[in-house]
């Protein structure tokens, strides 16, 4: 009789996620070992779930001692072979996109029987500072028992840590025992090792509860408002000053109450617009304007959060019914007006932060509905006064028109998917603009000190949030220099100032172990990619070839998948290498149609078309 | 607390004690002219019972009724209200701070530098000790700068200085302690006896201090001060 590890003939000998966070930065390597006990040769498969923000940066698969390593081209190189794959009848993609947050990486082999192969995936990620923690997130589905299973993360944050935690959707009693955390000073650790036994789903069960995610959440301490670090002569300055007032607001909240509304997606808005309003602060202004085929407002002017005027935006909204078609154009301008207005008649507080929240089911087809035309004049209208949210509720939505048009705006674009929750995201949401610290946010460095900083002036910094620059040192002597952050308060403006002494900084965190020694520049890297595929989807021509380029030659350079290159990973299959293609899906493109590979690889070609994901 | 009191007029500094339990504030600045007013709070050393236990200020408040701001400040973190909304800082921050009516600039670790109005100063220095140490703990002190910028009704036990002061010092005789001679002074009208010896300045090294020379007036600077130093004990640092 075979063991419980062994599910049709194959043996998962141990399964290890290890995760090393550097100042926020996250190198995680996942390394599964299996072998084919059976006497044919089996399919093994390989399937992690990673987070959209994260980049891979390596898979190998070793085959009875031979590696066959994945390699990161450009996407058009890597297209070819994908193309030669196709026409042999086999899909190529590796990485599709999984629920909310993840994307999902797969790849299957056959392996002969009594062979052994061994999986590794390496991806890296910045982690965000969200409503004042940064969240690490790993989804958790073996396929079967393993021998080993393991998590171990070293968090290593030269601020020291303030908190530390982590916990599991599928957490029992029994598999408390084996989850540890600890944190002292600046290093953390966190540690889960299921026996064979506690792995299975019930007593007797050959199948695994360790089905669901595992979180780890922690913060640093921030005695000072800013912290920067140096290594190999790149620099990341962190900011987040804490207990400074929160900037009053004016929101206009532009929602769609267009037919398609009907029904629960009507009913969870005017839910999370009551929670919202009851989290209003009484130095806010406020206003509702919904779009449907017209235009109808709560108010002409914005309106003061008084406790009375909240009890009457809360009947409006309770009110609110759905009709006609979707008029996105008027509904904006609308409210982009009566911001105007509000400040040019000194209705709103001087020392005040506006901003727009547009939710939308669909997509503007009365009034205007070219869209460039719509981005036209929201961008003319705004002027860069304030930024405008795109909140896209379900898919039945043109994304990237929503996302274009916020990201001109200095704002952002989220999706609100169709669950039961839908509710909770918008409040989410809410929660993290409803508290500004800080408006018009400039970071300043020597001009001659230092070169290719990332994004450096914020419209807000919000409460629970961080601001992150990066860069290079230009003068490798340097011996200091000063960053200054400026911005407006609440009832000051502020300016903080971080005198960097460079040699001590470099020498303090050589000195700790954990560090791998180029996590700075890979940290600068991966955020300067990020916010070049950003740029580049505001602007034509030219400058997005420009920023293209720049992007390209980073992820090639530092060997990140991105939506601009792919990793061809060359798999051995019946004596024929054959290649499979991993791209980075993208939020704005409609769900891929593709099985994955592991899937596939045991079919006939199906007569459907296989839709490549494709980072153009 | 010490006190010193530069006269510029004699080139010459005038010093003494405030000793009162832990905990008292006293007045030290109050200009109704202008609306600012600054008080200190009492701090003792970390071991209690202990003979001679030497005093610090560990708190301090400035209030500017005018621009209804306050600013609090102790030996761990700085307070800034306008009317009921408040800013916190550390000791950890060096950042300026501007609002109409007040500058106000921290420095790491060292000292706060708060300008208000037409440029009436205050430095604040941060004295820092180590930690672990059985006695001290941390303490601060208070500069004053430009202070002929106050107006004439200022008062308090440093703000009453702010007007010129006048005083003699004769009869200078060999005191109890031979370094430290003593002599008679007259200053408001009061004959009294007074010490030559020496207090610490702290604004250009903080660690160390500067010594100033000084006339030492005895029994908590009786007779220099208007009235009794009892006089200056309020209730609340605001």
């Amino acid at each position: 009789s075979l063991p419980d590890t062994v599910l049709n003939g194959i043996e998962v000998y141990s399964t290890k996620i290890s995760c090393k966070v550097t100042s926020r930065f996250a190198h995680n390597v996942v390394v599964t070992r299996a072998v084919n006990r059976a006497d044919t040769a089996k399919e093994i498969s390989f399937d992690v779930e990673l987070p959209k923000t994260a980049f891979i940066t390596s898979f190998t698969m070793t085959i009875d001692g031979v590696t066959y390593p994945g390699n990161i081209k450009e996407k058009e190189v890597a297209k070819k072979q994908y193309d030669k794959a196709v026409s042999q009848g086999k899909t190529a993609g590796l990485v599709k996109a999984s629920g909310r947050k993840l994307e999902k990486f797969t790849v299957s082999v056959n392996v002969a029987a009594g062979s052994k192969v061994t999986f590794e995936l390496i991806y890296e990620e910045l982690l965000k500072r969200h409503l004042g923690k940064y969240e690490m997130f790993l989804k958790i589905q073996p396929k079967q028992l393993i021998n080993h299973f393991e998590i171990e993360a070293d968090i290593f944050e030269p601020q020291g840590i303030s908190s530390l935690d982590a916990e599991a959707t599928f957490m029992t009693n029994d598999l408390l025992g084996v989850l540890t955390k600890s944190f002292s000073g600046k290093k953390g650790h966190v540690s889960f090792k299921p026996t064979l036994d506690q792995q299975r789903s019930c007593s007797n069960c050959t199948t695994s509860l360790l089905n669901g995610d595992f979180t780890i959440t922690y913060d640093v301490n921030r005695e000072s408002p800013a912290n920067v670090q140096i290594v190999n002569g790149y620099f990341v300055h962190f900011f987040a000053p804490k207990d400074l007032p929160v900037v009053p607001k004016n929101v206009v909240f532009v929602i769609d109450v267009s037919g398609s509304m009907y029904g629960r997606k009507l009913v969870q808005t005017k839910e999370a617009l009551l929670k919202i309003l009851e989290d209003m602060k009484e130095e806010d202004y406020l206003n509702f304007i919904l779009f449907s085929s017209d235009v109808t407002v709560w108010k002409d002017t914005l309106i003061k959060a008084t406790p009375e005027n909240l009890k009457e935006a809360k009947d409006f909204v309770k009110n609110i019914q759905d009709q006609g078609m979707t008029n996105i154009n008027d509904g904006l301008m609308r409210g982009i007006k009566m911001l105007n207005e509000a400040r040019e008649a000194n209705v709103i507080p001087k020392r005040s932060t506006s901003l727009i929240i547009m939710l939308t089911d669909g997509e503007a087809n009365v009034g205007e509905s070219r869209v460039e035309k719509i981005q036209e004049n929201v961008r003319n209208a705004i002027e860069g006064k304030f930024p405008l949210y795109n909140l896209g509720f379900g898919y039945n939505l043109n994304y990237d028109f929503l996302e274009k048009m916020a990201l001109e705006n200095h704002g952002l674009a989220r999706r609100i998917y169709e669950d039961s929750d839908a509710d909770l995201q918008m409040q989410g949401f809410y929660d993290e603009v409803a508290n500004p610290l800080l408006v018009d946010v400039e970071v300043q460095y020597p001009e001659n000190a230092i070169a290719d900083i990332t994004q450096n002036n914020y419209q807000h910094f919000y409460d629970g949030s961080e601001i992150v620059v990066a860069g290079r040192l230009v003068d490798q002597d340097l011996n200091s220099f000063t960053a200054d952050v400026k911005g407006q308060g609440a009832l000051n403006d502020l300016t903080f100032t971080e005198e960097v002494d460079v040699k001590e900084t470099e020498k303090a965190l050589k000195e700790q172990k954990y560090i791998f020694g180029d996590f700075i520049e890979r940290l600068w890297a991966y955020l300067t990619i990020q916010q070049l595929l950003e740029k580049r989807k505001n602007v034509q021509g030219e400058e997005k070839e420009n920023l293209t380029a720049q992007a390209l030659e980073l992820s090639l350079k530092y060997h990140f998948v991105t939506p601009l290159t792919s990793m061809v990973v060359t798999k051995p299959e019946d004596n024929i290498e054959q290649e499979a293609v991993a791209d980075k899906p993208l939020e704005g493109k409609p769900e891929p149609i593709t099985s994955s590979y592991a899937t596939q690889y045991h079919h006939q070609p199906p007569a459907k078309p296989y839709y490549y994901v494709d980072g153009d | 607390p010490h006190f010193i009191i530069r006269v510029p007029e004699k080139e010459d500094a005038l010093c003494f004690n405030i000793n009162e339990e832990p905990g008292v504030v006293l007045n030290l600045i109050r200009d109704p002219s202008t609306g600012i007013s600054i008080s200190g709070q009492i701090i003792g050393e970390k071991k209690v019972n202990v003979k001679n236990q030497k005093t610090y200020f560990g708190r301090l408040g400035i209030v500017n009724t005018r621009a209804d701001l306050k600013i609090e400040v102790t030996t761990q973190k700085i307070t800034l209200w306008k009317g009921l909304d408040q800013t916190n800082f550390t000791w950890m921050n060096t950042v300026m701070v501007k609002q109409e009516g007040l500058s106000l600039q921290i420095n790491r670790k060292k000292n706060i530098v708060v300008s208000i109005g037409d440029g009436v100063s205050f430095v604040i220095i941060l004295h820092q000790v180590w930690k672990n140490l059985p006695y001290h703990h941390d303490f601060l002190g208070l500069y004053t700068v430009d202070s002929h910028r106050m107006s004439v009704q200022t008062h308090g036990l440093l703000g009453q200085f702010f007007h010129p002061i006048d005083f003699e010092v004769f009869d200078v005789r060999p005191g109890s302690d031979p370094s430290k001679p003593d002599a008679t002074m007259m200053v408001k009208n009061h004959k009294l006896t007074v010490t030559r010896g020496w207090q610490k300045d702290y604004r250009k090294d903080p660690r160390h201090g500067s010594e100033v020379p000084c006339w030492f007036i005895h029994n908590n600077g009786a007779g220099l001060i208007d009235g009794s130093h009892t006089d200056y004990i309020v209730s609340d640092i605001f």
